[in-house]
């Protein structure tokens, strides 16, 4: 599906730089569950944002499905964000103003989606998450929890080619956990290929192959079925 | 130490009322350490913040160190709050415009300490957290447990008296959690109280006693040593 080449990530801060991410060869097979992680800081949510087109890689190349996408435009990098990646964000990143239900439909907006068809699909994905009953509340009117279910309802709403998870169950108990877990077993049984963070060693079972991030490298990148 | 009775804390939403809290009765010792366990939405973080002095029930009464705290005025309450608790919150709320020292400093800004121990202090909480090398970064330069932890420095700073940490290591790898908790252990060694809600189990199991909180009510509230 893709294939980091060589990627690397500098942020430079005066005289110092801090290097997030050093020559990082990775490939994602179409269909995937990868686990990937990492000690804190260790530089996971660099690659997941990058992996997404969310930010720019300092050096290196990435090929997703076959093209190689510092050839492409702004807009075709958006384009491709919007129909084929969700993203779920360690930090939940929702909008203040918009409601569970219009941050939920967010994604929704960019496609030509009729309203009755985006409400029904914002209730089924809320309903996997548990959270029908908040549909109305704003974000500062919900639980830690709860703000990262919606932050994954919205990112399910487009059935994503490519869900990006990162840490989606750090603010759950358990028995949240195992039920967003499910979801994701389900898209990724459609033939969806999942990238998930986690610190969760159980989360990370459920994965099929585990990728070790130490200090802005990898340092197992094959595969271990 | 304080001891709340007949605790009620509704949310009205138009026609609709969230019972966050219902009749919470619960007393805490000096020197306890406790884990406050229970479903994500089931009311852990709305209690912590009236215990913290951040929020002010609905109803029922509340008693800190022998002194009914609804007589008290917002003056006498701050000040509490300032001297006497030490507070990590669940999104962290660090300020963006300040560096992680500045962060860490923060809680003894109302104090009369000279700068120079100030700044020793937050030296001394940053190394024990991992985060020295760190200090002149803003948050929005760090990773998501190094925000975390950076909070958690800032609630121990004034070595407080009690210690409320809401999922104090949802976003952080086994090992940085693991020394969390021994900093957490070394102040309750010394006598101070410490609160944390949690949804690791591992985290619950160094508690003496553990809280089940469901849909707003204390299902467990005994010492269960
Ligand atoms: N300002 C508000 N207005 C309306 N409802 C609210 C408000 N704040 C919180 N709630 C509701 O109160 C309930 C309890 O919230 P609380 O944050 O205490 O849950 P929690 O146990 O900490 O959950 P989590 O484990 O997800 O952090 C939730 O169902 C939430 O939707
Ligand atoms: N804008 C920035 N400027 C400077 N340094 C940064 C910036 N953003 C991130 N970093 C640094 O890059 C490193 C990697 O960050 P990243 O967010 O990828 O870590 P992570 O593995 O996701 O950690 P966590 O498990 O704590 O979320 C961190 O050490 C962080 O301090
Ligand atoms: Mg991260
Ligand atoms: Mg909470």
């Amino acid at each position: 599906l893709f294939q980091l080449r060589g990627l690397s990530k500098t942020y430079q801060m005066g005289e110092v730089e801090v290097r997030a991410l050093r020559d990082v060869d990775l490939t994602i097979e179409k269909g995937e569950f990868v686990a990937i992680l990492g000690a804190s800081g260790s530089g996971k949510s660099t690659l997941m944002h990058i992996i997404g087109f969310m930010d720019k890689p300092t050096a290196g190349s990435i090929t997703f499905e076959g093209k190689d996408v510092s050839a492409l435009g702004e807009q075709e990098r958006a384009r491709l964000r919007g129909e084929k990646i969700g993203f779920v964000f360690q930090a939940f990143n929702l909008l203040a103003r918009l409601t569970v239900l219009e941050n939920t439909l967010l994604p929704l907006m960019y496609q030509r989606v009729p309203q009755k068809d985006a409400t029904d699909r914002a209730m089924e994905v809320l309903d996997a998450v548990g959270l029908t009953d908040r549909i109305s509340h704003y974000p500062n009117q919900l639980s830690g929890g709860q703000r990262q279910r919606v932050a994954i309802a919205r990112s399910l709403i487009n059935r994503p080619r490519l869900l990006l998870a990162d840490e989606p169950t750090g603010n759950l108990d358990s028995e949240n956990a195992a039920a967003i877990l499910d979801v994701f077993k389900q898209l990724h049984g459609d033939g969806h290929t999942i990238i998930l963070v986690t610190h969760d060693p159980a989360v990370a079972s459920h994965a099929h192959r585990k990728i070790q991030v130490q200090d802005g490298t990898i340092l197992d990148g094959a595969a271990t079925r």
